[in-house]
């Protein structure tokens, strides 16, 4: 799970049975106390694996959207829930946004070449996902174990410019984060086979090497299935087809393909892929 | 699948804030101090295991 702090933007990502939702009014009251005020709040989430062990509100996304309406507050009047399809009814992306008007853009994700790439994946390649697992008694601490996890997997060739911050689980699971400029990445994964996982997000530019970090991303963890989704200003076909591109020869056919308009102008793109093999 | 295990697939929210004073944008939000971060933590039921920043944000690696 990771927490990242801007001056004028928080992004919270937590996986398990956490309730990451009642962070919202805390985080409201705080923010007023420094003269800050909500003008935007976006909340997205895969299929659950488990969604008989989640805790309220996030019993379904019915609950979550309603508890969503209730706590943020009146004057992000414009909002919007979707859930997005793929043709396996368990991959689905949900997606919950409210802004209070599109003229509060003090944050640089109001450049229109700027996207959010979220990428799910499930059923890991079994022995990439050994990686993600401490040697027991290797007297090392979660941080130097993580360093390891990030040099043993190639995590810090994604982008050689990022700072990282990692860490690894005991007995199996890693994190990191990392930053570049005012860019953030993120990587979790969850190694256990029968429910094994891994995520990585990042924001970057539709003029970046999208097609480098895909292929480090699947080559390091080679999932069976995976879905992209990514959030901007507008529908990039061009940047859609060089993702495509970048994954299919890795042995991943893209399955499907949904496209959601926002407030804001928003547009998500929700794609999942699958490996050929299967 | 497995009858039951740990749950990876996360929930995310991004929280995006405006103020008048061109001055908060320099720290903003960074200047919520970390004892009350770990507040907001304890009600995600999660908390700080690594942390670091640079000149432009604040990144936690949390639990779970």
């Amino acid at each position: 799970s990771s927490l990242f702090v801007y001056p004028t933007k928080i992004i919270i990502k937590t996986c398990g049975t956490t309730q990451l939702l009642k962070s919202i009014l805390p985080l409201i009251h705080y923010a007023n106390h420094l003269g800050l005020t909500l003008c935007s709040c976006r909340y997205t989430r895969g299929s659950f694996i488990f969604p008989n062990s989640q805790p309220f509100p996030h019993t379904s996304f019915n609950h979550e959207v309603t508890f969503l309406q209730d706590t943020i507050p009146s004057n992000l009047c414009h909002r919007k829930a979707s859930i997005m399809p793929s043709k396996s009814s368990s991959h689905s992306w949900h997606v919950f946004t409210a802004h209070s008007s599109i003229t509060h853009h003090n944050h640089s994700d109001s450049d229109s070449d700027v996207f959010t790439m979220e990428i799910c994946m499930t059923e890991l390649d079994l022995i990439l996902a050994r990686k993600f697992f401490r040697r027991p008694g290797d007297g090392k601490t979660g941080d130097s174990a993580g360093k390891e996890m990030t040099e043993l997997t190639g995590i810090n060739e994604i982008n050689p410019n990022a700072l990282i911050c990692d860490f690894a689980f005991d007995p199996c699971g890693y994190s990191m984060n990392g930053m570049d400029n005012d860019w953030y990445s993120t990587i979790h994964v969850t190694p256990e086979d029968g429910f094994s996982y891994a995520s990585f997000e990042c924001v970057g530019s539709v003029n970046d090497n999208i097609v480098h970090v895909l292929r480090k991303v699947v080559q390091i963890f080679r999932p069976g299935t995976m879905s992209i989704s990514t959030t901007c200003s507008g529908y990039n076909n061009e940047m859609l087809k060089k993702m495509v591109n970048a994954v299919e020869p890795l042995g991943l056919k893209c399955r499907s393909r949904a496209v959601d308009q926002f407030p804001a102008g928003e547009t998500v793109v929700f794609q999942t892929f699958m490996a050929r093999r299967r | 699948m497995a009858v039951s295990g740990f749950e990876g697939f996360e929930k995310r929210l991004e929280l995006n804030f405006f103020g008048d004073d061109p001055i908060i944008f320099q720290l903003g939000l960074r200047k919520i101090d970390f004892e009350s971060i770990q507040q907001v933590l304890e009600a995600v039921q999660c908390t700080v295991v690594s942390a670091v920043g640079n000149s432009y944000f604040d990144a936690y690696v949390l639990s779970e």
